[in-house]
């Protein structure tokens, strides 16, 4: 428990009204491991814990608090900073009908997240249309159409078509003709340094001019998360993060480091295989969970 | 680090971060770091200090010993398993493809009875590996179609059987059970089987696949790896610190989304890449 550790740290030291350089050494070198074993990038580690340090410095103890739980106090509130804050709320009005574009690396939940999207947004009385763009893998057009299925979600038909771009043409002329008031559209999960496939997103987000670009990172990402994310945001400019798999038990740092290197907000999170286990982001749960 | 290098404090903070960037974790890297800094105080050039790494992380695979997968005595029975979205079904058509390059007579079993088109997908995949696939339908039992594969098998005379399994997090009793119980039926009908037990894993997976390493070989005993997606920029660091903690083998390494993409797993070109 980081919490403990800090302490114990603390309690080695005697005299120590306020956070200095030195007392803090030990404290700090428990809480960049702890930071690095949750997979937060190092270099994110190095910039956060040296923020931690400045705050810290010179600042005096709380009345009621001793300097480890001050320590810990500063570092899970420059955690929840860090992760943006609470979600804020969609904003429709903005597009009609409001396209959501769903982007990512293979295998991280981008079509069981669309679903999970179709179905929250079903429930806030939206009409959603899923538009399935994965024209490469094996049977993804299906998949999506099953979760749509088991959702009352219409999708549109994309299966004797095998261009991404005359998919979403025809999905968004059709949305347009049976009133559908948001478009989830789901791509085919790639690689980054896939040059070809990543000029495939710029030249849907062109045609689809989207509200909404939201990467889907899987919780279980280590180091590599800031060099993917990255690569997506420098193409596309992600409008938010949606991670997966937090039903797991990785504690799913690389939302710190993606947070930190795009910008863009986490807005939800996947906690299990069914359509339901989907939920707005939560900052304080995320940076709890982080800290181990 | 260009030019020469004295090995002292700054030098080793430098090379942990090179070691951490690469998920190999934080015990790894601190047990390489301890070797380096027994020579602390001598001056190496960058690429010696490249070469120096890369042999502590090849001595640390070689370390583990790598069984021959055995083909010989058919059938050959392969569980394979792991997280979700990993590679499994993939990793499993392109398996299925080199053992029929082999001259074998692959059957695969689809026992995802829960993802949606997950059968489907591996129907795709059977075909265009050229092996037989056993589905079961409208069942949600995968202990039913795996027991329907190992009755094909005896009766077939397959050389192998590989079996695709549902994603699940190791974190997951229930789960872990069902797969416990696949394996149960597995070893019913066919003693010695599941002969290896295939754990993917991805690589660009951070610390926790050590803990999903751990519970998959106590709960199914696993007895060996195949690391996927190494044809991104995530270097799969964590298969060292697993080679290191639990001493499981890696097999095969997944470079693309291609039946052809599947290659040995050598030692000396994965450090190289590590450390690259
Ligand atoms: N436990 C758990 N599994 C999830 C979650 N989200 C998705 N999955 C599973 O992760 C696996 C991959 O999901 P997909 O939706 O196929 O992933 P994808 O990103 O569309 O994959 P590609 O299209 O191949 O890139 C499936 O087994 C899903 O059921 C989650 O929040 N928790
Ligand atoms: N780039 C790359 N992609 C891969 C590799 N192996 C698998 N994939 C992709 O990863 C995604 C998930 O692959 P699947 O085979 O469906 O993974 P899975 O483990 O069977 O997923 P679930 O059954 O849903 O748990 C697909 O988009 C694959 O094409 C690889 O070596 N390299
Ligand atoms: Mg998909
Ligand atoms: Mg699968």
């Amino acid at each position: 428990q980081l919490s403990n550790k800090i302490q114990d740290t603390f309690r080695k030291l005697t005299g120590k009204a306020k956070l200095s350089e030195e007392n803090m050494q030990d404290a700090l070198a428990e809480i960049r491991r702890a930071l690095l074993e949750a997979d937060v990038n190092f270099k994110v580690v190095k910039t956060f814990i040296e923020q931690v340090k400045q705050k810290a410095l010179g600042q005096d103890v709380l009345r009621g608090l001793d300097p480890g739980q001050q320590l810990v106090k500063i570092v899970h509130g420059g955690l929840v900073e860090l992760l943006g804050g609470q979600a804020r709320e969609i904003d429709f009005s903005r597009q009609k009908p409001y396209v959501i574009m769903v982007v990512g690396l293979q295998g991280t939940g981008k079509t069981t997240t669309c679903g999970k999207l179709a179905n929250y947004l079903a429930k806030k009385g939206k009409k959603p249309l899923l538009v399935p763009c994965d024209v490469y893998r094996p049977a993804a057009i299906l998949q999506l159409q099953t979760v749509g299925a088991g959702i009352d979600v219409p999708v549109f038909d994309s299966t004797n078509l095998n261009k991404p771009l005359e998919i979403v043409d025809r999905a968004l002329a059709q949305a347009k003709k049976d009133q559908q008031d948001v478009l989830i559209v789901d791509t085919a999960g790639r690689l980054h340094i896939d040059d070809t496939l990543m000029d495939e997103l710029k030249q849907l987000k062109a045609k689809l001019n989207p509200s909404e670009i939201f990467f889907v990172a899987d919780a279980m990402t280590g180091q590599d998360a800031v060099t993917s994310a990255g690569a997506f945001h420098q193409a596309l400019e992600l409008s938010g993060v949606i991670m997966t798999k937090l039903d797991g038990d990785a504690r799913g740092g690389a939302a710190l480091s993606i947070s930190e290197v795009t910008g863009a907000r986490l807005r939800f999170v996947g906690l299990g295989e069914k359509v339901d286990d989907f939920e707005p982001f939560h900052p304080d749960r995320m940076a709890g969970r982080i800290l181990g | 680090f260009p030019g020469l290098r004295k090995i002292d404090e700054s030098l080793l903070e430098e090379l942990e971060e090179i070691l951490i960037s690469t998920d190999l974790g934080f015990p790894t890297t601190q047990m390489i770091l301890e070797k380096i800094r027994k020579n602390k105080g001598q001056d190496l050039d960058a690429v010696t200090l490249k070469k120096r790494l890369q042999a502590e992380i090849e001595a640390i695979l070689n370390q583990v010993p790598r069984p021959v997968i055995p083909l010989d005595e058919a059938p050959s029975i392969f569980l394979v398993v792991g997280v979700n979205g990993v590679g499994k079904t993939t990793t499993i058509g392109k398996l299925a493809h080199h053992w029929k390059e082999q001259g074998k007579r692959v059957l695969i079993c689809a026992a995802d009875t829960f993802r949606a088109a997950a059968r489907e997908q591996l129907e795709v995949w059977s075909k265009r590996a050229g092996a037989d696939i056993e589905i079961k339908e409208n069942s949600n039992d995968p202990a039913a179609v795996v027991y329907d594969a190992l009755e094909r098998v005896k009766a077939e005379k397959q050389d192998i059987l590989i079996i695709d399994t549902a994603g699940r997090l190791h974190n997951n009793p229930n789960l872990m059970n069902e797969l416990a119980k696949v394996k149960r039926v597995i070893t019913r009908e066919f003693p010695n089987g599941p002969h290896r037990v295939f754990l993917i894993l991805d690589a660009i997976t951070g610390q926790n696949a050590l803990q999903q390493a751990k519970q998959f070989v106590e709960k199914v005993g696993v007895t060996d790896l195949v690391i996927t997606k190494l044809d991104g920029t995530a270097k799969g660091g964590v298969a060292v610190a697993i080679a290191n903690e639990l001493s499981l083998p890696i097999q095969f390494i997944g470079v693309g989304e291609q039946m052809d993409q599947l290659l040995p797993f050598d030692a000396a070109s994965f450090s190289e890449s590590l450390i690259g």
